[in-house]
């Protein structure tokens, strides 16, 4: 629990601020699908 | 210091969008079954650089069957992709590819296919016919009776059947097989072909004609059997079809 409890709080200040209204680029892949998936 | 490697390709990218068209094209140039396939999703890409200009890329590939034939002249880029309602038909492909001096070629390809699964079809369309195994017996006679039907009505050559495409069975409301195959004009006529249907033989490459038909068969709640067959011409090898040169098994 005390390993969890680090882990998460080190997580958090790791965390980089992102300005307000920052939209992750699209993953590379995989692409954008041009019919339908089945 | 050296120059940073450049950023992975992304599979939206054009580079990538032009391999993936490529890929396609050899995809469906070296098939001799079947229909052709179309692009419909680029899983993955990898690009190895092996030195100057030269460049291996590893393409996976999310491909849908569409209605053409692979035998049809028609271009990839107007042949429509059979609907989900269809019981449509995914390929999956591993393609390796090299770019040497921005040219690109196949250096293997490795491909398979499959149906939708019948639960997805059926939960969109609990009413629409299923793909069924092309040995079916109800598959089989249907195309027989849909041949002998057109060469016994046309005053054009004997035909001979290729292959079956594909085939689906509706069991209710109406009971309808419902086929697709590929057919090839012979060297008699209709006419010649009741005296010794035997002596007809497919057109050798350089005249071949090769055609399609489609069939369905009502069974219940009466008889009913429609055929609409089309031949393409004689056709010279094209980017399209390029394999008509070896001949189709």
């Amino acid at each position: 629990a005390v390993a969890k409890r680090a882990v998460a709080e080190a997580a958090q200040h790791d965390k980089v601020p992102r300005p307000v209204g920052f939209v992750p680029p699209p993953p590379p892949c995989p692409g954008r699908i041009r019919h339908f998936k089945i | 210091a050296p120059a940073a490697p450049p950023a992975p390709l992304g599979c939206d990218d054009p580079e990538s969008e032009a391999a993936a068209e490529f890929a396609v094209n050899y995809i469906n140039g070296h098939s001799h079954h079947g229909y052709k396939f179309a692009l419909n999703r680029i899983d993955s890409i990898v690009v190895r650089h092996q030195g100057p200009n030269n460049e291996i890329v590893f393409l996976e590939l999310d491909l849908l069957e569409t209605t053409c034939p692979i035998l049809s002249p028609t271009p990839l880029a107007n042949c429509t992709v059979r609907s989900f309602t269809e019981h449509a038909v995914e390929g999956d492909c591993d393609v390796k590819l090299q770019k040497l001096d921005g040219k690109l070629s196949v250096v293997a390809s490795k491909c398979h296919s499959h149906a939708d699964s019948s639960e997805d079809v059926l939960r969109l369309c609990p009413d629409c016919p299923l793909l069924t195994t092309l040995n079916d017996t109800e598959v089989l006679s249907t195309v027989t009776a849909a041949l002998n039907d057109h060469n016994s009505k046309t005053a054009d050559a004997y035909l001979r059947l290729l292959e079956i495409g594909r085939a689906r069975i509706q069991h209710h409301p109406v009971h309808v097989v419902s086929v697709e195959f590929a057919v090839a004009a012979t060297n008699c006529s209709a006419e010649e072909a009741k005296d010794n249907v035997e002596a007809c033989q497919l057109l050798p490459d350089d005249q071949s004609n090769y055609g399609f038909c489609t069939a369905a068969e009502t069974k219940r709640p009466s008889q009913n059997l429609q055929v609409d067959c089309q031949l393409y011409g004689h056709q010279v090898p094209t980017p399209d079809v390029p394999f008509l040169s070896q001949g189709t098994s």
